[in-house]
């Protein structure tokens, strides 16, 4: 999914992070961070949607396709926060949430 | 001289203002002069772009274009029940309306490049804004953002973590390397007291932020006051005064052409035009050139609410005009001769932890920061762009909040106004405010922050825990500063303003983008099932051919010498299709004589017998035949010898 625009079907809804990996020296290869983003996502029960844009090592995670009941996606935004907070790779991580944006 | 046949035109008056001379963007004189934004492409970053109607289409540029709302490349609106989705058409309409094709209007820039980056028709998330302010940014020059977050005067928000990023990816990667140029609307929160510093789209240092003033040049009641916007042009005003025509949507009850665009958000779209025109004339300039032409060029006009101050370096800021009145003559006389500015220089002052009360009016709390020689000496630091407080103050009210910053020079901002329908018990938690008022004073002195509580609840005590000051500029001395402003002046009699005279252009960079102009999941489809059609056929083809060849080989005339093809007499060469084979099947007449062929064999056509006619057979009726409509089943050949 990454450069193909993975990231922009993230709007349709359902749980979604945003997360910064951390790049070793050198390791500014693409395809290696892709790589572990991949790995990250799975760990934390989600898909790697792909790099956020152009911003290096950002990537977009989003549930995985499939309707769950209430319960289900609490545990698993539990779970997901548990290994994105505890996880040496990422620098950061954020939940995604609606903003509110008006026309002028 | 420049008439246009579009039939709104004349009404546009915030081109040229036949009734009110001189209340106009004076861009007449720029397009006498060929300047009309040829080679620059502006994206619209909305709630769509009509691409198809006629005043937009022939300056759609669909390589810098997106849909992120549906995630395909198509920027279409889609029609809802409020009719309210001809937003982002009517910003493009000002931008870059085509001329002269008899239908509604003309566009500042209607030499320029038109995109669309659909974006506010639907959910939208941090990530998703930080993928607009940057999709296909090596393409895109100008981003016009005619939106923000709720001007309801109790909101205080802005880019989340992901959109600054962006933001700040764009000006320092986008535009090969010279920035791409941010221009935001400063927000119609105006009856609600609200500000422009609560909006931190419009208060970053990486965004051109424009306000508006109506046909009379004053203040519209919906604009805002604020300390970091850069100018104003012009929009509509109340119900009385002309607002902006411009294109318009035609689904819904869209007609194609509207004269009711109004607010910032038709502000923003004439500033990103003149800026499109000004890179046509010098495309090297960065995205802090442009904010510097826009401080050396915008104008200070009359009008006595506005509260005009002047800074020690000479430019008149006002918190509801800005530096003033955008002009497209200057900007693009002035862009015409500018030399870049000197490279960013920043200064970060401590946490300064502070703990203090925030006393009721008409006392105030007051603390201090020195900024010393010693502490720009690193950055090279000497004359100010954007100052920067980030501050972090607990308050039961927010709204009743009042922060002004004083400059070494004297000079004072209102960055924190207060707002009466703020009443979030939150406080500023790390909030950034930001002013230009200061830019092009020396940079090193004293800064002094003063809060006050202007609320009328007597025990609420507001405590100021830590801030932060920020200092942006150059290496630019005051002496630079005027040298420029009188290079500038002298440029504005138009003589540099001619093809003949070019400053040079440094290269920009050649930066890769994440995804060019990618193939959509759809288009992917349609060419796999095309091509596994043609491999089909294809193999069909060369096994028809060859079985046709081996069932020749074996025939009786064969054995003993070379093989005799049937003659091809003269009529079915015009009549019969060629198609590059041997003859698909050889048929003898009724009578069962077969035709002699006199010539040497012919490769170059297959011989299809015409015998069918129209409704005898269709291809359907035999699950395997090819699709050829004038072949003839082989069952159909019980009653002659079958050869094949």
């Amino acid at each position: 999914l990454a450069g193909t625009g993975g990231t922009d079907t993230q709007g349709i809804g359902g749980l979604s992070w945003a997360v910064h990996l951390d790049s070793l020296e050198g390791e500014q290869e693409e395809e290696s961070l892709a790589q572990k983003a991949d790995a990250v996502a799975q760990a934390a029960g989600l898909v790697n949607a792909g790099r956020i844009g152009e911003l290096q090592g950002h990537y977009l995670f989003i549930q995985p396709v499939g309707h769950k009941q209430a319960m289900e996606v609490e545990a698993m935004r539990q779970q997901a926060e548990a290994v994105l907070a505890r996880h040496e790779a990422v620098r950061w991580h954020s939940e995604q949430t609606l903003l509110k944006r008006a026309k002028r | 001289s420049m008439h246009f046949n579009d039939p709104k035109y004349p009404m546009q008056w915030h081109l040229n203002n036949r009734r009110s001379p001189g209340r106009d963007i004076n861009v007449t004189g720029v397009w006498e002069r060929n300047v009309t934004g040829r080679g620059v492409t502006v994206v619209v970053v909305d709630d769509g772009v009509e691409h198809t109607i006629q005043d937009i289409a022939p300056n759609y540029c669909p390589e810098g274009s997106y849909d992120l709302n549906s995630n395909d490349p198509d920027p279409m609106p889609h029609p809802d029940e409020e009719n309210g989705n001809h937003h982002g058409t009517r910003c493009a309409g000002e931008i870059a309306a085509v001329p002269n094709n008899s239908f509604c209007a003309v566009g500042v820039a209607y030499g320029s490049r038109i995109a669309g980056i659909r974006v506010l028709d639907g959910p939208l998330t941090d990530s998703m804004e930080a993928v607009a302010f940057n999709k296909h940014y090596q393409i895109n020059d100008i981003y016009s953002c005619s939106w923000g977050p709720d001007d309801d005067g109790k909101t205080v928000d802005g880019p989340h973590q992901l959109g600054k990023a962006a933001l700040q990816h764009g000006v320092i990667a986008g535009r090969q390397g010279f920035g791409s140029i941010f221009v935001v609307a400063s927000g119609n929160g105006g009856q609600h007291n609200d500000n422009c510093n609560y909006d931190g789209y419009a208060n970053s240092i990486y965004t051109v932020t424009i306000g508006a003033v109506d046909e009379e040049g004053r203040m519209p009641f919906y604009a805002e006051e604020c300390a970091s916007m850069l100018a104003v042009t012009f929009s509509g005003g109340d119900k009385m005064l002309r607002s902006i025509v411009t294109t318009d949507w035609d689904l819904q009850k869209g007609t194609g052409c509207t004269e009711g665009h109004t607010g910032t958000s038709a502000a923003a779209p004439l500033a990103a035009g003149m800026i499109a025109l000004m890179l046509q004339v010098r495309p090297c300039l960065t995205w802090r050139d442009v904010q510097h032409i826009i401080v050396f060029t915008a104008t200070q006009y009359e009008d006595r609410h506005a509260d005009w101050l002047t800074n020690e370096a000479g430019f008149s800021h006002s918190h509801q005009h800005g530096f003033g009145l955008l002009n497209a003559w200057r900007l693009v006389n002035a862009a015409k001769i500018w030399t870049s500015v000197p490279y960013l220089a920043s200064y970060v002052s401590p946490v300064l932890k502070e703990n203090k009360a925030v006393p009721q009016s008409p006392h105030s709390l007051e603390v201090l920061w020195n900024v010393s020689r010693m502490d720009l000496e690193m950055s090279g630091l000497k004359t100010l762009e954007h100052v920067a407080v980030t501050v972090s103050i607990t308050h039961p009210r927010r709204g009743s909040l009042e922060v002004k910053l004083f400059c070494p020079s004297g000079m004072m901002s209102l960055i924190g106004a207060p707002r009466s329908m703020d009443s979030d018990p939150s406080g500023f938690n790390d909030w950034t405010f930001s002013t230009v008022r200061c830019w092009g004073e020396r940079a090193k002195g004293v800064y002094k922050l003063v809060i006050r509580d202007v609320g009328n609840e007597p025990l609420q005590v507001g405590i100021l825990r830590q801030w932060q000051l920020t200092l942006y500029g150059s290496v630019w001395s005051p002496v630079d500063i005027r040298d420029r402003q009188r290079l500038l002046e002298s440029a504005m009699s138009g003589e540099y303003l001619h093809d003949d005279f070019t400053l040079p252009c440094p290269p920009g960079l050649k930066i890769p983008e994440e995804d060019g102009y990618t193939i959509t999941p759809n288009t992917l489809k349609t060419l796999v099932l095309v091509g596994c059609f043609t491999i089909f056929w294809t193999i069909y083809y060369m096994l028809e051919v060859y079985l046709s060849q081996r069932s020749v080989a074996s025939a009786p005339g064969c054995r003993s010498g070379p093989c005799r093809w049937p003659p091809r007499s003269r009529r079915s060469r015009e009549e019969w299709t060629e198609l590059e084979s041997v003859p698909l099947c050889n048929s003898k007449d009724l009578d069962g004589t077969e035709t002699e062929s006199g010539g040497p064999p012919t490769t170059s056509g297959l011989l299809v017998p015409d015998l069918l006619h129209e409704g005898d057979w269709s291809p359907s009726q035999n699950k395997n035949a090819p699709d050829f409509p004038h072949q003839r089943p082989p069952e159909l050949l019980q009653g002659e010898e079958q050869i094949c």
